[in-house]
């Protein structure tokens, strides 16, 4: 038996949002230290990661008897997830060997629960060995921030160069039309440090994305007030964003090299 | 002209 009862169906509705556009079909697989799920874009240049711990806040119950994988379609999750009020706790519910998904909307004055089942799929999903490594900068800044800046960078160009060094991080789109810069500088100084731009730096980095893929992952902005962007000369980048009392949210994006 | 790389040249299948 799996059961996990969330209590904001919120946070679980913002996850769904923010990966189903780029990753259509999930497993997510469960055990007793948590949800992980693990999937690449069709292309396998983007990547996504979660982690959802079993012994954080946010779940109220947690039980998972067996490991199992529960396959599904992220979009038919999501027109689910529409039906729970943004207070109310959720309970994902599954048997031992699952062929249904069920799902349990518990209004916050208790006054209406709502029941969905849905069907699993198998799907046939590549997981790939990610390393633990460290990596030679990594930045953080309002994830508000960021989104603005993929947003406006991509109405110039495809590609974004992202150039790490010690005064701060620059971000450089050069498309045929013209071409758009933004600095920001690394500040510790303000008073929230939801609102700071950290630099890291082992080693400066220059290194181009893909701008498709990092605006698709800014549909996560809304799960943190902080993004953090992990980058390594010729690996991908990580972009994280922190779920409070849960876990994370990792993208991976393949870089753009010379060939 | 940048070339778009793959994951699976950077990650290993598990």
């Amino acid at each position: 038996m799996f059961e996990a009862k969330m209590l904001q169906s919120s946070v679980l509705k913002k996850i769904i949002e923010s990966l189903k556009d780029l990753f259509s079909d999930a497993n997510f697989d469960c055990s007793s230290s948590g949800i992980t799920l693990q999937d690449m874009d069709s292309s396998h240049v983007a990547l996504c990661y979660l982690k959802l711990r079993s012994d954080e806040e946010g779940f109220e119950d947690y039980r998972c008897d067996r490991n199992i994988t529960l396959g599904v379609n992220l979009v038919l999750m999501s027109k689910i997830l529409k039906c729970a009020g943004n207070d109310d706790v959720i309970t994902l519910r599954a048997e031992d060997e699952p062929n249904i998904l069920t799902f349990i909307f518990d209004s916050k004055n208790g006054e209406r629960v709502s029941k969905y089942d849905i069907k699993l799929m198998e799907i046939d999903s590549e997981l790939l060995g990610i390393p633990d490594t460290e990596y030679s900068c990594v930045v953080k800044m309002p994830s508000h921030e960021f989104q603005r800046i993929c947003s406006n960078l991509s109405q110039l160009g495809d590609s974004v160069t992202v150039d790490c060094h010690k005064e701060g991080v620059d971000f450089k789109v050069a498309g045929e039309q013209g071409s758009g810069a933004i600095k920001l500088k690394q500040n510790t100084t303000v008073d929230k440090e939801e609102d700071q731009v950290s630099v890291e730096l082992n080693e400066a980095v220059t290194q181009s994305f893909a701008l498709k893929f990092l605006c698709a992952f800014t549909k996560a902005t809304s799960l943190s007030d902080t993004v953090s962007l992990s980058l390594t000369q010729d690996t991908p980048i990580v972009v994280e964003y922190p779920i409070a009392q849960h876990g994370y949210l990792r993208f991976y994006l393949a870089p753009k090299i010379e060939e | 002209i940048k070339g778009q790389t793959s994951l699976n040249r950077f990650f290993s299948k598990q």
